[in-house]
């Protein structure tokens, strides 16, 4: 049976959809079915992969009814397939909200995928709101990027103070797969006093991997490719990599 | 009069927090009084300034009645003041979406102080929910800061969509104060791109300054300091500094 894992973060612009497109993509290379679902209506795991959003989205599985195998998409890998979205993701959150079950949709739609792939990621948008509470309620666990700069620290109190909200009320289930440090710099002491908070803090579930600030990653997405078919030689494909043979080692071993 | 100018852009992690305290420091030691509002539940703005915000915050004027004067905190600089926010804020995208009236709530409680100060700035979320919403139907003006970076031009045109609609619907006379290039990296050709692509697309529109990578940004946050009582002599303090008499240069032209 497939894992759902939800790449989840409120602080924005600290690595989820970088890391939601290239975890994935690792994976894929190492012979996995992979599902990589864009929740987040900015729509950059869709353009990062280079996959037209404009029809068959995550959004038309929800509100309009079409069948969740229609949105499914090719990548530039084989193994590795997507579900895009676009801005008409927003409209969940007004919709949905007075809903019973609302924080349910996601798993209602999605759970019977799990049988077609040994992952399924969920990239969430900047925020704590409807879709990112339903895609933890979907979820079997969270990866939570933390970018090793001084506001990233701040909302991680809340981010699981929320985790352990939708643990007691939707998904009893929901574990943490683990912390991930991205934008690490070796010439900034900031990201070493980060590193050792963060793995002071939450000891085994920090990755050992981390991934470095390496200006290929933010170059890859204009693309629309992975980083390892754009530049599979440099630091960021390699710590991707690395990611991923961590996290298969963890699921052999659990 | 004084002039409300949100900052905002709903992709994450673009600089708004960065720009918000630091303009608004500049123009203060620039000997403007200025108001610095945190709309973010996230609490980066009051942090950034080493403000206490587990009391006495924008929650509490919009939803306890608490007196707007009885938020406003003092900070490291004599004519800058904040407002700041915590996590409560997210009970007002919940709690107001089925009042009547919801986009006016900033302005009713902010508009008063107007007199009070020459510059009030709203520090936005990384999404364009309710409190984004309110923030832009109580602004005269929105500044929207671009990360020098691919998937920073995908949002622009949901957000200049959002910014038509509550032209349209609450707020006739919101106007584009500018769009402002952040962490620009001399040695990334992608930042040029950026750069070229938005002078282009928004020619007057885009402000003259542009701020540049600089570590030194994010490591004030964490002294609780603007960059100017941080590290006034570095890089990122000369362009905020340069950005607020840009600002200050067009207001008198206009
Ligand atoms: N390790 C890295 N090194 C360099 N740049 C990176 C790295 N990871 C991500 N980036 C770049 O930083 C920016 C933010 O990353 P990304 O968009 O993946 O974050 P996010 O958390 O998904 O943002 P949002 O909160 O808006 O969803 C992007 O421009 C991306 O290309
Ligand atoms: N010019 C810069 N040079 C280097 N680092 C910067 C710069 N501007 C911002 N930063 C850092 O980048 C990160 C993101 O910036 P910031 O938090 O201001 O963005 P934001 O748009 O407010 O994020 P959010 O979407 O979460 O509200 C922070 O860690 C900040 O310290
Ligand atoms: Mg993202
Ligand atoms: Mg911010």
């Amino acid at each position: 049976m497939g894992k759902i894992i939800a790449v989840a973060n409120q602080k924005g612009g600290v690595g989820k959809t970088t890391t939601a497109i290239n975890l994935a993509s690792a994976l894929a290379l190492l012979k996995q079915n992979v599902l990589l679902i864009d929740c987040d209506p900015q729509g950059n795991t869709s353009s990062g992969l280079g996959i037209p959003n404009n029809a068959g989205t995550l959004y038309d599985v929800l509100v309009e009814k079409m069948a969740v195998e229609e949105v499914i998409k090719d990548t530039p890998l084989k193994t590795l397939k997507c579900i895009p979205s676009n801005p008409n993701l927003t409209a969940v959150e007004v919709e949905f909200i007075s809903l019973p079950q609302r924080e349910y949709y996601f798993l209602k739609y999605l759970s019977p995928l799990r049988g077609n792939y040994d992952f399924i990621f969920l990239d969430c948008p900047p925020s704590l709101s409807l879709i990112t509470i339903n895609a933890l309620s979907a979820a079997n666990s969270v990866l939570i990027p933390i970018q090793c700069e001084y506001y990233a620290l701040e909302g991680l109190a809340q981010l699981l103070k929320t985790i352990k909200l939708v643990k007691q009320r939707s998904n009893p289930g929901l574990k943490i797969e683990g912390f991930l440090l991205t934008m690490f710099d070796r010439r900034n002491s900031l990201s070493f006093q980060i590193e050792a908070e963060v793995r002071k803090h939450f000891k085994d579930y920090t990755f050992k991997t981390v991934i470095p600030r390496n200006v290929r990653l933010s170059e890859a997405p204009s693309h629309g490719l992975p980083i390892f078919l754009y530049d599979d030689k440099c630091k960021g494909a390699e710590q991707y990599f690395q990611l991923a043979q961590e996290l298969l080692d963890r699921q052999q071993r659990s």
